[in-house]
């Protein structure tokens, strides 16, 4: 079963 | 005040293509350095990074910073207004609420004007760190267009494998399967038709086909495109604006649970 990651799991608001 | 001119507005056109299919609205930061939007898409799945340098137009002023929030479909319906070959200046006062479109034709005969409402977006961004990226592949943006074209039929989703022999496009759905091997191209006579590959580390990703597809609208902005990628971290698929700077898209992956 594939999850489709969002940005949030890899950048932080600046 | 600011003022941006352009000899050639389908540079604008082609980066409007490249962006209003995955986006709806977006604010265009301006400053002296230039005009740079960043946004990601309803579902925070990818984001789009664009860069247009202020030494690529043939004018531009910008005395304050400013940020305009424009409705994408609004902005589209005017520059549709524009011919290829008119030149286009876009003019804000500071802190307006609204922006100006004129377009001179080349014999400057015909000149026209559009004025834009803006609107108030939130104004967050994300900070994306500097990445040394394991895999960078380069290759001409229409075989990359075509690829995610022809792959989409197959999936929803794109396995992108990249080793030091090659790069491979995989998807497999109720069809069958399709897989789609580029290698590094030998001897090309154009630049722009090889396929290089940096590799440090093999890498194999999964992502949702339909962004990738979304992506390739920026097809005629360059007649290459990188792809950069390592383990678990977003894709980014780079296209260059001629002298201008890039558009970056960047692309969560599929992770299995």
């Amino acid at each position: 079963n594939q999850t489709q990651r969002t940005m949030h799991n890899y950048f932080e608001w600046a | 005040m600011f003022e941006a001119r352009l000899v050639q507005c389908s540079m604008l056109k082609k980066v409007l293509e490249a962006i209003k299919e995955l986006l709806n609205e977006a604010t265009f930061d301006c400053s002296d350095a230039g005009i740079q939007l960043q946004a990601m898409d309803n579902s925070h799945v990818s984001l789009v990074s664009l860069n247009l340098r202020s030494d690529g137009f043939d004018k531009y002023r910008c005395d304050r910073n400013l940020s305009m929030g424009i409705n994408l479909a609004s902005m589209t319906k005017i520059m549709k207004c524009a011919g290829n070959d008119d030149v286009l200046t876009i003019k804000a006062q500071d802190n307006a609420d609204n922006v100006m479109f004129m377009f001179e034709s080349q014999n400057q005969e015909k000149v026209s004007d559009y004025d834009m409402k803006l609107i108030n977006l939130d104004q967050e961004h994300l900070g994306i760190p500097e990445t040394d990226y394991s895999c960078i592949i380069k290759m001409p943006s229409g075989e990359f267009a075509r690829i995610c074209r022809d792959l989409s039929q197959f999936g929803e989703s794109v396995v992108i494998s990249c080793t030091k022999e090659g790069v491979k496009f995989s998807a497999a759905g109720d069809v069958g399967a399709a897989n789609i091997k580029l290698a590094q191209t030998a001897n090309v006579d154009k630049e722009e038709e090889a396929v290089t590959i940096e590799m440090q580390e093999p890498v194999t990703l999964t992502f949702a086909c339909r962004y990738l597809n979304s992506f390739t609208k920026a097809t005629a902005l360059s007649p290459q495109v990188q792809l950069s990628m390592s383990a678990d971290v977003p894709l980014v698929v780079e296209y260059k604006i001629g002298d201008f700077g890039h558009i970056r898209y960047y692309l969560a992956p599929k992770i299995e649970e």
